[in-house]
């Protein structure tokens, strides 16, 4: 049984300024949902739910048209038909934003008399999402989208809306979210999630963007095609046999005649490699038999022999007709301005006694620590995956955002990171402040694991699991699995089954900067912080080193 | 270690050199508490008698000269029972633990590493030219997936479950030589954790021919009971 929400993205820490909105109060996010489906004042794409006051925001738009900010204890739920650009079946659900014809002729505002008068308007049509100029099927036509157009001499034309690779796949399957769950010779996927019957390295957290769900096929690492790891004990993993989507694949950007980045548009005809072989053509196997051909890649160009870049290498490459050299780069001038990447400058080699701790607010904290307080890893600055963001290195030039290390670039509370969990945008990071920190004391052998102390808290205490039940001003915890007297859905045992929401003990589910807290059985006080004292630094931790790596990598 | 840079001194406190009775450093290891060391089962090979090794801790260049110098015989070697190539040895005496004495974490059971995970090694082995003999050197790089190491154009299949990938694709930089038996280590919140032993590798940072190290979580059963039984 799915919920309300199925039909939401839901990312946390997130906040859009939005002119057109409406709030209300609600007890849970379902209800929030509800009010949002019924909005009638203007098309609700998306609400916004604060969990500890339980406020909710109907919105008109979502991230794909408004500024979208980080703010702690609010959650983002956007409706995804109106994330998508592309189409299902005949599109008539299509809520993108395409705004041209397939000639390319700019469409009519669905609201506007001139130059046609229209038959299909928003007053007589006021589910079919008549706004603005987009592409839509009102009548579902089976051609799909289409729109009245700017041309007098042409009423109206179909749109080029590529279809969403649900029910097939374009190219390599790269973008393949649909359900398929068997692979080529019929035997069951495993689910990524799991490790049995096969033990892999494609946890779903780790490659975020590859919508790694269930056991669906999907194509996470350059494969021709989708694949899964199967249940069977004697086949680690298969290929699956997904449908090719019969409309054309969606329009890439045009290619260049020269490098820019890693050359993954060069479409040039350079066909020597930096060593100066001849490369071997790419619907060749001689002499080096291989599977980057252009029936498996489709969509990357694999013309002649001329070098590409279809998998993602650091410049385009091609596979050489010497045979001593299977493959090599290929020397591609850079497009003006294009510049190369300017070599890491080496760290001075001199020993740092530094502690992972930040001084003031953390905005000069240039240390490595990249894990936020609640164990997630940290999103990479440079990358605008899983969230899309403005705080990059030539926004902010001094901030020092290097690889995916805790910076505080926006003069926030203390060092910050977005995350790597697509659900969570950002979160506060794992680090003491300098002031906090107590001398080391005399050396005592620690243990290869570490056993939790109970009685005291580390860090924000997301991981106390003592039990204490009465918050810092007296009054007694209500348990987390009554909603008397304050109802709640966000955060109880069955919602957060790794947080130890036991009976009615304080506990930090949501990695609260202030620590534990808890809801109060004082029906005027829906919750309140508890107040557990912090537990000494232990002298030496397995895995913490007392002189900062430098971490050097190869560049 | 080929490339990568001169570590920081004693950053890495875990790293320990695997030495001949008389003083020569042949092999890297890891303190995991501080009576036990886990290592390559290939690292002893020269000799089953726990007598021919010595273990050195708290250095940072391999002359070992530092006062922080710990010195160590072992007591005992525990090959693993299948061939696989990890071992544990027992120290003499324990180490002192202190500022450049610290033990590494392990993974917990069965855990796995997920791909494109960054991780570091270290050691005081062959350098092939890059700079930095004699000092412990430290290199950084992601793990590749057992599906695409075991692709004909890189191990071919010859990485089993029991083992993981790790190495840039273009080459550059990897562990070599007289690093065997040394951490792969991979950062997990504020503390590192100990995911491979330095194991083989097809040369040694030459392109599509990553770094081949022991998968440890695998170990966590044989490796807790050698301890408590010894």
């Amino acid at each position: 049984q799915g919920t309300i929400l199925d039909s939401y993205v839901r990312t946390e820490g997130a906040w859009l300024l939005n002119p057109k909105k409406q709030t209300y109060k609600t007890n849970s996010k379902e209800e929030c949902a509800e009010r949002c489906e019924n909005e009638n004042t203007f098309i609700c794409r998306a609400f916004l739910f604060t969990s500890k006051d339980q406020q909710c925001l109907t919105l008109a738009e979502n991230t794909k048209t408004a500024v979208i900010f980080r703010r702690t204890d609010a959650v983002l739920y956007e409706k995804r038909i109106y994330l998508l650009e592309c189409k299902m079946r005949n599109g008539v659900d299509y809520r993108g934003t395409e705004a041209k014809t397939q000639r390319g002729v700019p469409c009519q505002k669905w609201s506007d008399n001139v130059p046609h008068k229209p038959n299909y308007t928003p007053e007589k049509y006021p589910q079919a999402g008549l706004e603005e100029n987009y592409c839509r099927n009102p009548d579902n036509d089976e051609k799909g989208p289409w729109c009245y157009t700017t041309d007098p001499a042409t009423r109206f034309d179909y749109c080029n809306i590529p279809e969403c690779e649900v029910e097939c796949m374009h190219c390599s399957g790269e973008n393949y979210h649909g359900v398929v769950a068997t692979t080529e010779s019929g035997l069951e996927c495993q689910r990524w999630d799991s490790q049995k019957p096969h033990s892999h390295g494609y946890l779903p957290e780790n490659f975020p963007e590859k919508d790694l769900k269930m056991n669906y096929c999907r194509n996470p690492d350059g494969e021709p095609r989708p694949w899964c790891f199967t249940t069977s004990p004697t086949k680690r993993w298969e290929y699956c046999d997904v449908p090719r989507c019969t409309t054309p694949p969606p329009v890439p950007a045009p290619g260049r005649q020269c490098l820019s980045g890693r050359g993954e548009d060069y479409q040039g005809t350079i066909s020597v490699t930096e060593s100066g072989n001849t490369c071997q053509h790419w619907s060749s196997q001689s002499p080096h038999r291989h599977a980057r051909t252009p029936e498996n890649y489709p969509c990357k160009n694999l013309e002649e022999n001329y070098c590409r870049n279809p998998d993602g290498e650091k410049m385009p490459w091609c596979y050489t007709t010497n045979r001593t050299a299977r493959w090599e780069y290929c020397t591609i001038p850079f497009c003006d301005g294009a510049e190369p990447e300017a070599p890491a400058v080496d760290v001075p080699d001199q020993a740092q006694i530094t502690e992972e701790c930040y001084e003031g607010n953390g905005v000069t904290y240039r240390g490595t620590a990249s894990f936020t307080l609640t164990g997630k890893k940290c999103q990479a600055w440079s990358s605008m995956s899983p969230h899309r963001h403005n705080k990059t290195a030539d926004q902010f030039p001094n901030a020092d955002l290097k690889e995916n290390y805790c910076r505080n670039p926006d003069a926030d509370r203390r060092p910050w990171c977005y995350t790597t969990d697509p659900s969570v945008r950002w979160e506060y990071c794992n680090l003491k402040k300098c002031s906090d920190q107590v001398p080391a004391t005399l050396p005592k052998p620690p243990q290869t694991t570490l056993e939790p102390n109970h009685d005291c808290i580390h860090g924000n205490g997301k991981d106390y699991r003592g039990t204490v039940s009465k918050t810092g001003r007296g009054r007694t915890c209500q348990e987390w699995s009554s909603q008397i007297p304050h109802s709640h859905d966000y955060f109880t045992p069955v919602t957060h089954p790794g947080a130890g929401l036991d009976k009615n003990y304080c506990r930090n589910p949501d990695g609260d900067v202030n620590g534990p807290w808890c809801y109060t059985t004082d029906p005027r006080k829906a919750w309140e912080y508890c107040d557990i004292p912090k537990c000494p630094p232990a002298q030496y931790e397995c895995g913490i080193s007392k002189f900062r790596p430098k971490l050097c990598a190869q560049r | 270690i080929v490339a990568g840079c001169i570590s920081h001194p004693h950053s890495w406190p875990w790293q320990i050199s695997l030495r001949t009775s008389f003083g020569l450093h042949f092999c890297g290891g890891t303190l995991i508490d501080p009576q036990w060391v886990l290592t390559a089962a290939h690292c002893l090979e020269k000799s089953s008698r726990p007598a021919a090794y010595k273990v050195y801790l708290g250095l940072h260049r391999e002359r070992a000269l530092e006062a922080s110098v710990q010195k160590r015989g072992v007591e005992k070697l525990f090959k693993e029972p299948h061939r696989v190539d990890i071992a544990l040895l027992k120290l003499s005496s324990p180490a002192i633990i202190n500022d450049y004495v610290i033990p590494i974490c392990l993974p917990k059971e069965n855990s796995m590493l997920g791909g494109r995970e960054k991780c570091y090694v270290t050691g005081w082995g062959e350098t092939k030219g890059t700079g930095g003999d004699g000092y412990l050197k430290e290199t950084g790089f992601p793990v590749i997936e057992n599906k695409i190491c075991n692709r004909p154009e890189f191990l071919n299949g010859r990485v089993g479950n029991h083992e993981l990938c790790a190495g840039n694709i273009h080459g550059g930089t990897d562990s070599c030589q007289g690093d065997s038996g040394g951490p792969l280590v991979c950062k997990d919140q504020d503390k590192f954790v100990q995911h491979g032993v330095t194991s083989w590798g097809l040369g040694c940072a030459q392109p599509m021919k990553p770094g081949v190290y022991v998968r440890v979580s695998n170990y966590i059963t044989w490796i807790k009971n050698v301890m408590e039984n010894n």
